[in-house]
């Protein structure tokens, strides 16, 4: 589903160089879970947003479902993302006008679904997630749990085939950060390939196969 | 050092009523440790934002050094805030446009202390946090952790009379959470009250008196 072939993303900050990820190589099938650990700075991050097509490397190659995207057009790749893949990122990134509810709704619009059907399928997440009796509170009028629980509602509703979850329980007490990787692992059980990069050792202790970055490099990668 | 007497805050948002703290009481003596947890929602934020003079509550009294903060104009506040408070935000806060270096040091800036002092201080704490080789980045160009790292250099840089940290650790690996807990803690040794709110139960209990929250309410406040 997914292969990395010699992946560099090195980043400038005036005549410094940060080398953020370092000739990573990786391969991911389809309906595969992996967690994603390592210290602050190692650069998952920065992983997960190539793999989620929000920023291109600076040299290697990036093969999704066969096809090369790495030299894709932005507009290409901001279609196949729109298509394929989920994203919950580290802080979220809501829009700020919307409510809760009409966060969650957006990608359901932007798909042209019809309006009665939305609103079946964000009522189901909203529920699952604990949130229904907030689905009218704009992003600033919520707490930091549910501003992220609000991110992954809105990064799931459309059941993409590659779900990428950037720190997903980082703002959760253990019963949320709990219902919430249920849903995620719920979706991995339905097909999705999902990778859950986390501080959280317990959390990365429940993926099928679990890689560990230092330094811009995969040093580990375990599986069963 | 703190009082608070049947303090209620309550939301208004559009025609629904959210009553985020609940007839709270609660005395803190100077220099005191506290960890304060609860679920997702339940009110810890809206608490802290409360004492650190950042919002003004709906009922109830506040008294910070036995003076009564609740009745100050905004200017007061902001006077009050700026000579006795550290917050470190839940989303850190830091200025998008100034790098680490400069939003670490913009504490020292307003109060005036002379560039060589100031340099020496900012670059004790970066040490102390592991961030030195990051000082010249700007908040988009660090990672999550380092983000959260350089908002409580910034909360702590001035040695406030009561420092509150809001999260604290909610981005960073066991590692780099274990650094900033020890700052935190070495900054209460030496005299400074401490309100830390974390989801991290290691981190919770290693206060010297541990509040629960639910609800609004405080439901738990165990010492020793
Ligand atoms: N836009 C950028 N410009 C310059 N350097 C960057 C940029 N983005 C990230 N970095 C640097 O690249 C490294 C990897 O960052 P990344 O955000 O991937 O780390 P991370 O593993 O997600 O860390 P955390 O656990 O703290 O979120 C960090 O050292 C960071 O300072
Ligand atoms: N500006 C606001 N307007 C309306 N409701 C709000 C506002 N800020 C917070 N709330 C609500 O008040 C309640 C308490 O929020 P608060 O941010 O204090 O929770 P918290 O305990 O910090 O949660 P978390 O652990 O998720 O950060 C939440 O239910 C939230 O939806
Ligand atoms: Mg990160
Ligand atoms: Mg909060």
């Amino acid at each position: 589903m997914i292969t990395l072939e010699g992946i560099n993303r090195i980043f400038q900050v005036g005549d410094q160089q940060v080398h953020a990820l370092d000739d990573i190589s990786l391969t991911i099938q389809p309906g595969e879970y992996l967690s994603l650990m390592g210290p602050s700075g190692s650069g998952k991050s920065t992983l997960l947003n190539i793999l989620g097509l929000l920023d291109k490397p600076t040299s290697g190659r990036y093969l999704l479902e066969g096809r090369e995207v790495t030299s894709l057009s932005d507009d290409e790749q901001a279609s196949v993302r729109g298509e394929k893949i989920g994203f919950v990122f580290q802080f979220f990134h809501l829009v700020p006008r919307m409510s809760a509810f009409e966060n969650v709704e957006l990608p359901l619009v932007l798909a042209g679904m019809a309006p009665s059907v939305r609103r079946e399928r964000v009522h189901v997440i909203l529920e699952q997630l604990g949130l229904m009796d907030r689905a009218h509170h704009r992003p600033d009028q919520l707490s930091g749990g549910q501003r992220q629980r609000i991110a992954i509602a809105r990064a799931t509703i459309m059941k993409p085939s590659l779900l990428l979850a950037d720190e997903p329980t980082g703002n959760l007490d253990s019963r949320s950060g709990t219902d919430v990787v249920e849903v995620l692992e719920q979706l991995n059980a339905g097909g999705i390939t999902l990778v859950v990069v986390t501080h959280d050792g317990q959390v990365g202790k429940r993926a099928g196969r679990r890689l560990r970055m230092v330094d811009g490099a995969i040093v580990k990668d375990e599986r069963g």
